[in-house]
């Protein structure tokens, strides 16, 4: 086994189905009864203590994505690669990914059948969640190709080394026997010195203790009856009140209980029926008593699998200004004019030789000899064939072909000069970017190689230019150009040859052969890209 | 001048080697260009990794991409690397 280093400060994890990525094939009540197995396999092995909680910000995270899914790890679709999981960490560390192509199984089946079992390969990422990196021993679960899953699964050896080395073995002592009314008494109770015979309650065990009382009832749940001091044991029903039967779960776990008291999956139950109006044909919609005033609106739910979850929102462009101010010397000028000394850039590229800044609607343009008198100028001014209202550009590039090519939310306009190239805009999707992308952050002709780049969030991909697709083994993380960090404005080539980056208001040189930065700390960009004086552009913190 | 050496032990390879960290990946904008250059070094690279890789996965370790390392690199997997590379670039062992 491989101890990767990273491991979780505390024992007692919680996990969850992601509300929002759920597998789009499988019954998410039933995957989480397999995921909750998977889990148990390593909570037998250690001291490590899982609870399902509903919410997002849980330790694990469990969620079903297609290829690309925000993270430098797409997937391959069925096939091949069928889930990964992130070392022990905040954020999305512990969560585990599964590929939402992929066949899933969640009863075993023959061996010659189609199909992944989604406990086996569950098992073996949350391995990872907690801090098990791959194991070259065949048979461990933690060896990184899929070996399908014995009907008996017991953790071999290799993994329970592994996982005891980190959080240690299991104690004798089964969790719930903390619950204080509920505690295990520890010696027998004992005669009094009394003439009088007094009678002791014998002391709860669980059934699974090896101390029960061979007379006690295998059922007997330990479950501490009052829901209000112990929410866990008692989740909310699904849905309620608008699933009065569970005919779809037939299987549902019957010794669950619920937070209401007249509520039980396998009783019938009786909801108040609307009274029916005796109108023909009905004037207004029967009211219905003592049923929540908001429905039929029922608040997002994430355990509702039938809920129409709200959508993402759409990339808006910011809204344009209209609004002019006088200044003190009576001159009118558009409010959304950025100041030329001292603002951030959209973007920023080399076009024939000469320099153009992008910034909202507006661009400056520097030649030979400075900047160009007059500017900033609205973009449109410059590629009238840009649509009309356009409020910025995200990334702008001159193509080998000497076409400029600019990105404006999820769409590709291409312009042979100042004029649009016939079949424009494109979406993005068409360069083989994914769907869910929403913007690019820049895009530059790399001086070393002559390779045309995009920049996206903390991903950046390589570009075929004769392909006219994003290369296959992309996207990868930005971590590659070091010292620039995520999230970036802007990059270009500049006349020296020289790879540029920039951020805020500051701009990092590029090392083209050590792949870093020359300089950790940012240099004010309006001194040297607008010859600005230092004092007015630049600030007195230095740049970080 | 174009890449030779059988198009550099063919590139869904040295994809599959990168991935799963038998291949340095540090810098691969780089190492592109370089490669053109300094195919031998690659090489050794190359074989090494396979090597590494047929270990890993229990086949015998002959540094060629023969029948058994493609059936093995067509299996399915989890799409984390096998050899974790830190951010200090060391290899963690037991």
């Amino acid at each position: 086994f491989v101890v990767q280093g990273e491991k979780w400060k505390h024992t007692n994890l919680t996990w969850s189905l992601s509300s929002l990525r759920r597998p789009s094939q499988l019954d998410p009540y039933h995957t989480r009864s397999v995921l909750a197995r998977a889990l148990d396999v390593w909570e037998q092995a250690s001291r490590l203590t899982f609870t399902e909680v509903n919410s997002d910000d849980a330790d694990i995270v469990v969620s079903f994505a297609k290829r690309y899914h925000d993270d430098a790890y797409p997937f391959d679709g069925r096939g091949s690669i069928l889930a990964h999981a992130f070392f022990p960490g905040s954020g999305r560390g512990g969560d585990a990914h599964f590929d939402d192509d992929e066949l899933w199984l969640l009863q075993p089946k023959n061996d010659d059948e189609e199909g992944t079992s989604l406990f086996a390969v569950a098992a073996h990422e949350f391995g990872h969640s907690l801090g098990l990196s791959h194991s070259s021993v065949k048979g461990a679960l933690m060896f990184p190709w899929y070996q399908g899953i014995q009907p008996n699964f017991v953790l071999p050896e290799d993994d329970r080394n592994g996982i005891q080395q980190m959080y240690g073995p299991k104690e004798n002592k089964r969790t719930w026997a903390k619950i204080p009314s509920y505690r295990p008494v520890e010696t027998p109770p004992t005669t009094t010195t009394t003439t009088t015979t007094t009678t002791t309650r014998r002391p709860y065990i669980h059934h699974r203790h090896p101390n029960r009382h061979p007379n006690q009832h295998p059922g007997y749940t330990p479950y501490p009856r009052d829901p209000s001091k112990y929410p866990a044991y008692y989740p909310e029903r699904p849905n309620y009140p608008h699933r009065p039967s569970y005919p779809e779960y037939p299987n549902y776990p019957d010794r669950r209980r619920y937070n209401t008291t007249e509520e039980h999956p396998r009783r019938t139950h009786h909801y108040p029926r609307p009274t029916e109006t005796t109108t023909h044909p009905p004037t207004r919609r029967p009211h219905y008593p003592n049923v929540r005033p908001e429905y039929p609106y029922r608040p997002y739910n994430p355990t509702d699998r039938n809920h129409d979850y709200p959508k993402k929102k759409p990339y808006l462009y910011p809204e344009k200004t209209t609004t002019a101010k006088t200044t003190h010397i009576g001159v009118v000028t558009p409010s959304d004019k950025p100041d030329t000394c001292d603002t951030s850039y959209d973007a920023v590229a080399l076009i024939r030789g000469e320099l153009f800044i992008f910034k909202n609607r507006y661009h400056w343009r520097i030649g030979a000899n400075g900047r160009y008198p007059g500017y900033p100028i609205e973009i449109t001014r410059m590629w009238p064939s840009l649509p009309k209202g356009l409020t910025h550009v995200d990334a702008v590039y001159e193509r080998p072909d000497k076409k400029i090519a600019f990105f404006v939310g999820k769409e590709l306009y291409l312009c042979d000069s100042q004029h649009l190239v016939r079949g424009y805009p494109k979406p993005l999707t068409n360069l083989g970017l994914p769907e869910s992308l929403e913007k690019l952050d820049a895009a530059m002709v790399w001086g070393y190689n002559g390779k045309t780049y995009f920049y996206s969030g903390t991903m950046y991909w390589k570009y075929d230019e004769d392909e006219g697709r994003v290369e296959l083994d992309y996207p990868r993380d930005m971590s590659m150009w070091k010292g620039v960090g995520y999230n970036i404005d802007s990059v270009f080539q500049w006349k020296d040859g020289k790879t540029y980056f920039f951020k805020g208001k500051g701009f990092w040189k590029f090392n083209d052969l050590q792949m870093r930065v020359e300089h950790e700390r940012q240099l004010p960009s309006a001194p040297m890209w607008m010859r600005c004086p230092a004092e007015r552009a630049g600030r007195r913190a230095p740049y970080r | 001048s174009r890449p030779t050496r059988s198009a550099l032990h063919d590139k869904s390879v040295r994809s599959y080697l990168e991935n799963f960290g038998y291949l340095r990946k540090d810098r691969p904008e780089v190492a592109n260009l370089l490669m053109e250059n300094a195919t031998q070094y690659y090489e050794d690279d190359f074989r090494i990794a396979v090597k590494t890789l047929q270990e890993f996965g229990g086949i015998p370790v002959t540094g060629e991409v023969d029948e058994a390392t493609q059936r093995l690199m067509v299996q399915k997997r989890c799409g984390r690397p096998d050899v974790e590379t830190g951010l200090e670039g060391k290899r963690r062992k037991r």
